[in-house]
């Protein structure tokens, strides 16, 4: 697999001293893992590790006006959560934490565990491709982007989201508070995932 | 399925511990 080059181990320490680190205060940080699809021939990105770090304080982000999941929606969620519980632990593990409330950002960040992008396609494609990177910050710009992962993560609360290409992928962060554009997260990103000197691994 | 890929199912054994973690210290009868 493309992941050979790099250990799947230091990518998720990489991802939590990013966010972990940083002044400002991050929900989760993805990496997109830059991948070929060997039968249609074309390269896409894929899940290669995620760290979700939650939110400050839930009490704040619910003044911010991100309205609570439905009860029918609450038990959807802790139901996936508790198939997979099961899936991971056995069937019969018992796990009291399944049955806690899901917050958005938690379905956002394990819904985001299923999906891929086209190079190109996708914010996290998008900035893969032209080798720039995109930082949406405040609701209104995610609402209005044309990329229909923004529009979702601002549906789940999420006010920043930020896609930074690497060499091998790209590293998404996501944000309940605004953060305008860190050129100091920027260069921790290149330092981080530069992933072109496979001493690194 | 069943069948989930070793990095996602890594990803997500992360997420349930810190998860069930992060309920523990919030509550204060460790549910």
């Amino acid at each position: 697999p493309a992941a050979a080059a790099f250990n799947q181990e230091t990518l998720q320490q990489r991802l939590q001293t990013l966010i972990d680190g940083a002044q400002e205060s991050w929900t989760y940080a993805i990496f997109w893992q830059s991948s070929v699809d060997d039968f249609a021939a074309q390269a896409f990105l894929g899940w290669g590790d995620g760290y979700y770090k939650g939110e400050e304080d839930k009490a704040k982000r619910s003044k911010k006006g991100s309205s609570p999941a439905s009860i029918a929606e609450q038990e959807h969620r802790k139901k996936v959560l508790r198939e997979l519980n099961s899936l991971i632990s056995g069937p019969a593990s018992t796990d009291d934490a399944v049955d806690e409330e899901v917050t958005d950002t938690e379905w956002f960040f394990l819904v985001s565990m299923t999906q891929s992008f086209m190079t190109g396609s996708g914010l996290p494609g998008q900035a893969f491709y032209t080798s720039n990177p995109v930082w949406l910050a405040g609701p209104e710009r995610l609402a209005g982007s044309v990329c229909e992962r923004a529009r979702q993560a601002q549906g789940f609360g999420l006010q920043t989201m930020v896609c930074i290409p690497s060499a091998n992928g790209v590293v998404e962060l996501g944000s309940t508070e605004v953060i305008f554009q860190s050129t100091d997260l920027m260069n921790k990103v290149r330092v981080l995932f530069n992933f072109n000197n496979p001493d690194l691994g | 399925d069943g069948d989930l890929p070793l990095q996602r199912r890594k990803s997500l054994q992360r997420f349930l511990e810190k998860r069930r973690s992060r309920l523990v210290m919030v509550s204060p009868y460790g549910s």
